[in-house]
């Protein structure tokens, strides 16, 4: 059981170095079993230094941005051990800048080569990146309904909705 | 195998029926506060069986059958179906062992005259006992509680949770 | 103790209901002690309607933006109790939509004639709403600096940097 | 009385000294992530006065001073300075109780030969007591832990938290 466990571990740790390079080019990251000789004894950690920080930064000194990418990292890493035919995404880029929502859909559209991949997301950058665009809405009456003819123009519009009344 | 289309029926705040096809490739959805987004997720969740009606925002099954909204009245069943392509490969297996080129997953509640909820599950269209439903689909890789759905604030969870919880994780995934 | 505490809540409800009002239109708000008699025994709840939603709604089925407008709401309902000279806001708008993000800038716009206010965001919305605009930024060697010279059009702009470059 | 201005040196990322101005009115900080917006809102926190250092995201005090980044080297003292207007009111008093038209809060950590940490406070320049610095700051409504600052994440803790959570919170502002 020990022994499964350290498997599994060195496996998504290997992938986990990978796909932080990918996500966060310039920094580096890797898992850390806090108790290696009795990995149940103690918690996995996740050792991560964005781009231009110090390689002594803890995962509690991140930014909220930068513990999402780390944490997404963990879930492709996961995702590439056992891999699925679809992937559902439900707004995973809250606190991204642009440049990261970036990443990760760029990463998400590379994949969707292999897997069909669903992302639910309020994001500009995110929707621009997509292939196929769903248009959910509820009129006023709390009944959800998918919006017809929905396209890219028509899910960019829809952030923009605002800024076209200012 | 790949999810065609997810088509409710009264599935929360989906009143009347609602289709929503996929294709292939890298699809976005995106809508208002509160439009179903999410929803449309945890019909995904429902049909390939989540164990508690929790992880899904409800607190029993009768939360999920839509309410009515401040308009309508509330429905008495309803239903989520999700189809999947099944093609057959070259050595004439199919990923799902349902001998069709697409199969339809549906599973539904209905409340019975004392006001319980009832579930029942079909698998195009023909009704089938909840293990033989979840055998077929566990067979073929599709879980409820699979990594590869990742629900609104999963990831701030899994970023700030102790290192304790994050090795719970890696247990559950050897 | 009690009588302080029923005093104190009596207050900052009324506020809930007026604030939850202005920032969900057409929707209500209260909150609700599950144990009146004996407060101290139960806990505080946010009973919310968004707008056209069933007047049965619990709080738990309520959608990820739906929950932080409630909860923003009480933000705004204990700042009225205890007024401050500023207020600092932290990407409180992680996932609300467009108009929403608009609605709460639209009230720290307007409460801002009287207290100051200061907001990080990186939503384009929330930036538009500003009368002023600062920049951070960090080289890429992990030193934060102030970005010279960054006004509305410069904040707007990093969030396009990406679809500029689509 | 407003904020005027957030001046630090070498506090969390901010290596070598940055001000950040303020007008009144409604202002906004952008950035990319990890840029240190966040740590200027923790530099506000932290000189009205939080109680610890793991609200600033900081095991101790030593992780507040900017570590060097990749590429420079670690500084051994930091400071942070709030500076505040202090008009006089008709009744010729002013919110702080300090007579000058402006006043500047600054709270430092140097470190010591052994590497310990040591606090020091000052009013316009001038050292002063710790207790006699966050009287003055109470004394004119300015706290470290008010409603008045939301750190990042705060609202999906206010939305999610138990009942008896929240009912605490009203304890807390009674
Ligand atoms: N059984 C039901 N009948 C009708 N409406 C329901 C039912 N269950 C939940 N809802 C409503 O669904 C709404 C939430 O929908 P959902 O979580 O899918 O929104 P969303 O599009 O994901 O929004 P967000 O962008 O804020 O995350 C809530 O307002 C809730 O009241
Ligand atoms: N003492 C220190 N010296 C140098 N860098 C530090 C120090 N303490 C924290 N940092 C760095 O500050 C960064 C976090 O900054 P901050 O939280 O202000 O970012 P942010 O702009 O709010 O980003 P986000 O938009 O993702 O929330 C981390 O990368 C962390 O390594
Ligand atoms: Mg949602
Ligand atoms: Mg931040």
């Amino acid at each position: 059981r020990k022994r499964r466990l350290l498997t599994v571990f060195e496996h998504i740790n290997r992938n986990f170095s990978r796909v932080y390079a990918i996500l966060q080019p310039g920094g580096n990251g890797r898992l850390r079993l806090e108790n290696p000789e009795s990995p149940f004894d103690g918690g996995l950690e996740m050792d991560c230094v964005p781009p231009g920080k110090s390689q002594k930064t803890r995962r509690s000194q991140l930014s909220g941005g930068e513990k999402s990418m780390a944490a997404l990292a963990l879930v492709f890493s996961i995702q590439d051990f056992e891999p699925s035919t679809f992937y559902y995404f439900d707004e995973v880029d809250q606190n991204l800048d642009p440049f990261n929502c970036q990443r990760i859909a760029m990463l998400c559209r590379r994949r969707s080569e292999a897997a069909q991949f669903i992302m639910v997301t309020l994001r500009k950058v995110s929707l621009s990146m997509a292939n196929h665009h769903i248009g959910i809405t509820h009129a006023g009456d709390g009944v959800s309904r998918r919006i017809t003819d929905f396209n890219r123009e028509a899910a960019l519009a829809l952030g923009d909705a605002f800024e076209k009344e200012m | 195998m790949r999810l065609m289309r997810i088509d409710v029926l009264n599935f929360k705040s989906f009143g009347g029926e609602v289709t929503i096809p996929f294709q292939s490739g890298f699809t976005a959805i995106t809508g208002p506060n509160g439009s179903g987004k999410s929803n449309s997720g945890d019909a995904i969740q429902f049909v390939l069986g989540t164990r508690s009606t929790k992880a899904l925002r409800a607190e029993n099954l009768k939360e999920l059958i839509f309410n009515g909204g401040n308009n309508s009245r509330a429905a008495k069943k309803m239903s989520a179906t999700l189809t999947f392509t099944n093609p057959q490969r070259e050595d004439g297996t199919r990923q799902l062992r349902v001998d069709t080129d697409e199969v339809a997953f549906t599973r539904s509640v209905r409340l019975t005259e004392k006001g319980e909820p009832k579930s029942e599950f079909r698998i195009n269209g023909e009704k089938t006992t909840s293990g033989e439903f979840r055998r077929i689909l566990k067979e073929a890789g599709l879980r409820g509680d699979g990594y590869n759905v990742v629900l609104q604030n999963d990831v701030t969870t899994l970023a700030t949770m102790t290192a304790h919880r994050r090795r719970a994780i890696l247990e559950d995934v050897a």
